[in-house]
């Protein structure tokens, strides 16, 4: 209880300092290898020249997917957080001290690369305006069960590589029901970030996210 | 630090008494959705007859795992970490009381399906003569060197869902390489949890393992 009650007044000061910077902050999670870097490098790409993104990404270990997002010419800066016990969640005191790494007077949208978790994450607040999940076919439908308070939390889910629909039995309307059952109106996004199929609703939902913050 | 130690009492406790009552323990990790469920359906029919197992299965919520597995016939414990605050590993203390709920008398085997999670898992201690992490090849060739910690406190790694690799761009030699860049002397197995493909050097493993410890 103290360590969340310590991460929610961290979690407030940086909520108010991103409005004053009238930046757009958000938070996507998901379980280890569903996608999350490969979905942000094509959002990246495809929101260059017309949003001013940094990221922040999160990890036990490496740097592998801070270089990956850094290719997009976006500031990135990695949370490694083996050096200070392994946390298997962001906190808000690490993303206080990695923001201010990035000039946020330079940016439309702060992107948070959680750690690969569809546990912890889903507990702590970071400030962020909106938390989304990215969901991998290959996981099966049952997760949303399985994992219920992430997909209670967040505001929209990312049901992704349905480029692999045709080799897997994979129930998608169960997936969406399960989905749905645990949060009804939260608004889910079928894509694929390998071929980039289904991206145009993501990038809508977003850029429309990063106006109603202006 | 104080946690880990009071959970060390109690998984030496429950280690002493697997041992006196002659039952060989695994503790089975993984990403949410790699696939141990359905390696366990296989594993449990296959030993049916030749081994005695039975199963304890930990999940944040539902009972789906283990309706699953029941359908063997093997003994089948669901622990649920929701009603006490939604845990996203399996503790010592919770392993003593499920065990409790089966006739260890009557066992040679006995499994633990742990929560879905690649980090806090690896950290906790139950008892067990060997762990067992399930990766899968949709989730990329970068895991074991981003989430070390596990590959490296494991005996034995599974890779599963190898009859998608013809649909993926998976680097299996690199994969394989990252795994023992992690953990140099790890058996691995590749195999389809679906198709029952590379099953036998799996089963040859386990069998062995409950021998030895006879
Ligand atoms: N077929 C297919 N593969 C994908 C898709 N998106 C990602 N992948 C693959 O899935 C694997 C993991 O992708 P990442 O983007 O690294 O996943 P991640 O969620 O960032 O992983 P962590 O940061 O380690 O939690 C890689 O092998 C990707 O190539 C997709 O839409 N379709
Ligand atoms: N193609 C393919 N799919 C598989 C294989 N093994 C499991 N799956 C699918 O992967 C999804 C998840 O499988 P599960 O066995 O439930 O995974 P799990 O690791 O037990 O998941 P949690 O208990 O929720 O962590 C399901 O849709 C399975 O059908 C495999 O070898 N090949
Ligand atoms: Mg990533
Ligand atoms: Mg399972």
């Amino acid at each position: 209880e103290k360590v969340l009650g310590a991460n929610d007044a961290i979690a407030a000061q940086n909520r108010a300092w991103f409005r004053e910077k009238g930046v757009f902050v958000i938070n996507v999670m998901s379980s280890p290898g569903s996608g999350k870097t490969t979905l942000l490098e094509r959002t990246l790409a495809a929101l260059s020249g017309r949003v001013r993104a940094g990221v922040i990404v999160g990890d036990i270990a490496t740097t592998h997917d801070s270089e990956r997002l850094a290719r997009s010419g976006a500031p990135v800066v990695q949370i490694n957080t083996e050096p200070f016990g392994g946390d298997c969640h962001l906190a808000a005191h690490v993303i206080r001290e990695a923001a201010s790494g990035l000039n946020l007077d330079d940016l439309d949208l702060l992107i948070v690369e959680n750690v690969g978790n569809l546990v912890c994450p889903a507990e702590f607040d970071i400030g962020e305006d909106k938390k989304v999940v990215v969901l991998s076919v290959a996981e099966g439908e049952d997760k949303p069960l399985k994992y219920p308070l992430m997909f209670r939390v967040c505001d929209a889910a990312v049901l992704n590589k349905v480029d692999l629909l045709p080799y897997l039995d994979y129930n998608k309307p169960l997936a969406l029901e399960n989905i749905r059952r645990i949060h009804p109106e939260i608004p889910v996004f079928e894509l694929s970030a390998k071929t980039g199929q289904g991206l145009e609703n993501w990038l809508a939902w977003l850029t429309g996210q990063i106006k109603t913050k202006k």
